[in-house]
C-alpha cells in the first residue's frame, strides 16, 4: 500500500511544477509560478494530509485561500492535470471550468487543452466562451427545442474548414 | 481509445432517443444557458456509475425525462400539496431511462456500456448487451483506466476551484484512489 | 416583529415576479418566466421557512435545484434586487454575478443595471465580461504593479466619449 | 446619496495610500486575475464592518499589506517550520491599516467612514475623524439603508447562485433582518 501510494506520489510531484508553470508562463513571465506537493507525515503518508502549493508569479508564498478566483483555479488545473498523468484516464469532461478566467488564462488553457489532446487524451470541454471554443476540432452545440420540450444536438467537425 | 458517442432515451432534458457525437479529440459543448449541456457531462457520469448526487438529483427516478406539458400554473402555485403534484405527473411520461456510452478501442472495435434506471430508482448495467453486476462493470472500465471512484476525470460545473482548495485529507484520498 | 416582517415580505412577494420577468424575457418569450415566494408557517413565518420559486420560460415547476447555472443566477439576481426594493441601500456592490452566465443573459443584466442605475442606486460591478463592462458609466481599471507588488487602479469616465 | 471614492493604505494588495473613485451611477471594475478587484470589493466591506471571515481572511491581520520582496524559494519550501516563517516577516511591513469609504449625501456634503485594523487585529471606527464604538457606526450606517448585517447589497465571487438555493430558514431570517 505504502509503495503504490509513494509511486503515485512521487510522480505527480514531479509533475506538478511543470505543468503549472505551462499554465503560468508569459512574455512578461518566461519562467511561470511554481507549484509543489508537501507531505505532512512522512511515516504513514496515506493517513495524513499532502498539502498543494502554488505560487503565481511573483507572488509571495501564502495559503491557497488567498489565491484570487482566476489563480486558484489555474492552480487547480494543473493538480488535477498532474494527478491525472499518473494513470491517464482515456478521456476528461469539463463543465464550465473556464468561468473565472480572463482572456490570457482562457488562451493559455486553451492552448494546453489543443497541445495535449490526442487519441490517447480526449477533451469534452463545456464552454461559454467563443476565445475557448474557437479552438476545438469538433463542436457539440446543444439547443431546447422548446416546441417538444426536449435538448436537442447538432455536432460540427471543425476541422473540415481549416484553410 | 476514446469516448466515440453517447446515445440515450428519456435523460433529464433530452427527451426520446438521440445519439450525440462523434467526440474528437477536442470537442467543445456549446449552447445557450439551459440548454442542457449539463444534462450531457450527467449522462456520461451515469452511465459510467457516479452516484446521483453529483448529478444534482436527490433520487435516480428524477434523472427521467419528464414533460411540462401537464402542468398548469394553478398546479405550481402555493397551496397545492406534494401527494397531488406527485399524482400530476403525466401518465404519457417515460417510466425508465438509459444511456450508452460506445467506447472506441485504438483497433476501431466498439464496446457499448449501458447504464438504465426505471421509476423505482432501480439501476441496470449492460456491456454489449450482456447484464451485469456493477462490481464487474466498473472493473472493466478500471481496465480502460476509467476510476469512477476517484471521478479525476469529471470536473462539475462550478467545481473547479475547490480542487485546489481541497482539505489534505481529500487530496491523500484522491491520490490513494488513483495509485 | 409581525408586522414587520409581514410588511417586507407582503412588498418583496409583490416584486420577485415582475422582476423576474424583466429578467427572463425575450423576442421569444415576451411573457418571461414567474417567480414567487410561498410561507411555510403563515401563524408565525418570521420563524419558519420563505421557500422561493422560479421557474424560466416553459420550465416545469419543479425544485431551484434542477436548474441550470446560468438561470440559476438569473433566478438569484432577481430575488437580491427584489429584497433590495423594500428598504433600498444606496448601492449595491456585485462581483462576477456574471460568471455563469450566455452572451443573451450577460445583456439582459447589463440592460436592468443601465435602467436601473440612478442617484439613488449606485452600481459597483466587476466583471470579466466586455459586453457587460461596455455598458458602464465608469470604469475602475485594476492592474498588478510588479515593480512595487502592488495593485494599482486607473478610473475612467466614459459617459465622456458619448457621441 | 452615494459611494463617492474609497481612500485606502495598505490594505491587503495595495500598497501604500490610493485613491480609488470616484465612482458613478454605474461603475465596473475590470482587470486581469489577481490584480486586486475583489480585494477593493473586500476594502468596501471592509470598512463597513463585515466580518473578515467574508473577507478570505482567517484574522483581521491579514489584511494589512505584505510584500513578498523578503521572501526566498527557501523560505517557502517544505521543511522551514511555521515560527521561522513568521519571523521572516518584512521589518519594513506596515502595521497597520485602513479603508476610508467616501459618502457622497444628495445635498453634496461628504460624510468620511473609516476602519483601521493593527497587528493585533484591533479594529478602530472613526467617522469625519471622531473615533466612536462601532454600536454607533453601525447606527449611522443603518439611517442611510446600510444593513451590515444583512449584507443584502454585497454579492462576494462565487456566492451569486447560493442566494437562490439558500434554505427557507435562511430567507427568512435575511428578510427579518432588512425589516
Ligand atoms: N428530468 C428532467 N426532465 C426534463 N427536464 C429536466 C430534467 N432534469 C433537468 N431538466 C432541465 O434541464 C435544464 C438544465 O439543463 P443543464 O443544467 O444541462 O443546462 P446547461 O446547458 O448546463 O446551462 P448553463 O449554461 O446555465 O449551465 C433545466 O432547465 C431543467 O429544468
Ligand atoms: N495582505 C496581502 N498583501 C499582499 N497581497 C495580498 C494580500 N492579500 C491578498 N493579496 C493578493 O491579492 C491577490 C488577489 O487579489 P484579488 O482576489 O482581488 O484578485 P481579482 O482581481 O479579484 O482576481 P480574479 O479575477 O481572479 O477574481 C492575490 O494574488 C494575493 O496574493
Ligand atoms: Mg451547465
Ligand atoms: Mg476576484
Amino acid at each position: 500500500r505504502y509503495d503504490r501510494f509513494q509511486k503515485a506520489f512521487a510522480h505527480i510531484s514531479e509533475k506538478i511544477d511543470e505543468i503549472y508553470k505551462s499554465l503560468t508562463r508569459s512574455t512578461a513571465f518566461p519562467m511561470g509560478g511554481t507549484a509543489y506537493l508537501s507531505l505532512e507525515d512522512t511515516e504513514e503518508p496515506y493517513l495524513d494530509g499532502i498539502r498543494y502549493h502554488a505560487m503565481p508569479p511573483l507572488k509571495r508564498f501564502r495559503d491557497m485561500d488567498q489565491l484570487s478566483g482566476g489563480e486558484k483555479t489555474m492552480a487547480a488545473l494543473a493538480l488535477l492535470f498532474a494527478i491525472h498523468s499518473f494513470r491517464p484516464s482515456p478521456f476528461f469532461v469539463l463543465d464550465e471550468v473556464d468561468a473565472a478566467l480572463d482572456n490570457m488564462n482562457v488562451a493559455r488553457i486553451g492552448q494546453y487543452l489543443q497541445d495535449h489532446a490526442s487519441a490517447d487524451l480526449q477533451f469534452i470541454v463545456i464552454s461559454l466562451k467563443s476565445s475557448l471554443y474557437e479552438r476545438g476540432q469538433g463542436l457539440v452545440g446543444i439547443y431546447r427545442d422548446q416546441g417538444v420540450n426536449s435538448s436537442r444536438t447538432l455536432t460540427l467537425a471543425l476541422d473540415q474548414f481549416e484553410e | 481509445g476514446r469516448l466515440h458517442r453517447i446515445e440515450l432515451e428519456n435523460f433529464k432534458s433530452y427527451k426520446g432517443h438521440q445519439t450525440i457525437g462523434p467526440f474528437l479529440d477536442f470537442t467543445c459543448v456549446i449552447g445557450p444557458n439551459g440548454a442542457g449541456k449539463s444534462n450531457l457531462m450527467d449522462a456520461i457520469s451515469f452511465v459510467l456509475g457516479v452516484k446521483s448526487s453529483q448529478l444534482r438529483s436527490s433520487q435516480l427516478r428524477e434523472l427521467i425525462y419528464r414533460d411540462r406539458s401537464d402542468d398548469t400554473e394553478d398546479n405550481a402555485r402555493p397551496g397545492v400539496s406534494k401527494s397531488s403534484r406527485a399524482a400530476s405527473s403525466n401518465e404519457a411520461d417515460p417510466r425508465k431511462t438509459w444511456v450508452m456510452a460506445v467506447y472506441q478501442k485504438n483497433d476501431g472495435t466498439e464496446v457499448k456500456f449501458t447504464r438504465s434506471v426505471n421509476m423505482a430508482g432501480v439501476s441496470e448495467y449492460k456491456i454489449n448487451g450482456k447484464v451485469m453486476l456493477y462490481a464487474d462493470y466498473d472493473k472493466r472500465l478500471q481496465e480502460i483506466n476509467i476510476l469512477v471512484k476517484a471521478r479525476n476525470f469529471l470536473v462539475f460545473q462550478g467545481d473547479v476551484e475547490a480542487i485546489a482548495s481541497q482539505s489534505p485529507k481529500d487530496l491523500t484520498k484522491l491520490i490513494e484512489q488513483i495509485s
